[in-house]
């Protein structure tokens, strides 16, 4: 109950958390 | 970034001295210090685009601060100050495919809290697509760009919605692909304001237990 699991990768240029982060 | 410093929470009652109504996203990731699950991004924007809808709202979202989730499920955005958003020629009117923007920006935050820089955390590719129609990040193919279409169409026959999206352009599309997430899409209202009433309670929950250890 409450627990989020999900898998870490290492950061990748063209991964959405960069495309993101050039949003803001 | 995106207003995710410390936030305050306070006491498990209200302003009146009574429970409290709504938390706010950020208050939710802080009290879990922990990203949001899967599960939980889906149901807070479609919650979110239904209010949004209903309200024609005409401000972005700019932090996890300003989306409350309510008791009885409902997402809502917080009411904007009255210097808010006063930036773009001096009103706060936005379109809504720049609130949508906002908001795909504001759930990735909440599913991507608490990881260091160089870390990304793994997004199932139908919650990542979702996210990146919204915030517009989504690479153009070039051959079908014609909008997800989904203007008159009721939800529960858009088997094949995720095939055929390309673009998002209305708060019903995000919504039409968050019904079509799930096995059976008409139960995406009940299912989804269940999700969002279980994560307050829960967050409720974990509030008092706080309190009490403390």
């Amino acid at each position: 109950k409450g627990k989020s699991l999900y898998k870490i990768k290492p950061r990748h240029d063209s991964g959405i958390k960069a495309k993101i982060s050039m949003k803001t | 970034a995106g207003g995710e410093g410390p936030a305050e929470p306070g006491t498990a009652s209200g302003a009146a001295g009574g429970p409290r109504d709504a938390l706010s996203l950020r208050e939710i990731l802080c009290l879990y210090n922990q990203p949001i699950n899967e599960e939980q991004a889906w149901a807070v924007c479609f919650q979110c685009c239904g209010s949004l809808r209903a309200a024609a709202a005409r401000r972005r979202v700019r932090s996890a601060a300003d989306i409350r989730v309510w008791r009885d499920g409902a997402v809502t955005l917080a009411p904007a100050a009255a210097d808010d958003d006063a930036g773009k020629l001096g009103c706060s009117h936005y379109t809504e495919t720049e609130i949508i923007e906002s908001l795909g920006i504001i759930i990735y935050k909440a599913l991507d809290y608490g990881l260091k820089e160089n870390e990304e955390r793994e997004l199932s590719p139908p919650l990542e697509q979702l996210i990146d129609l919204m915030a517009n990040t989504a690479e153009a193919d070039g051959s079908n760009d014609e909008g997800y279409e989904a203007a008159d169409e009721g939800l529960e026959d858009e088997g094949d919605a995720k095939r055929k999206v390309s673009a998002i352009r209305s708060y019903r599309d995000v919504m039409k692909l968050c019904a079509a997430h799930l096995p059976a899409e008409s139960e995406a209202p009940k299912h989804y304001q269940a999700v969002c009433r279980a994560l307050f309670a829960e967050t409720m929950e974990l509030h008092t237990f706080l309190t009490k250890i403390k």
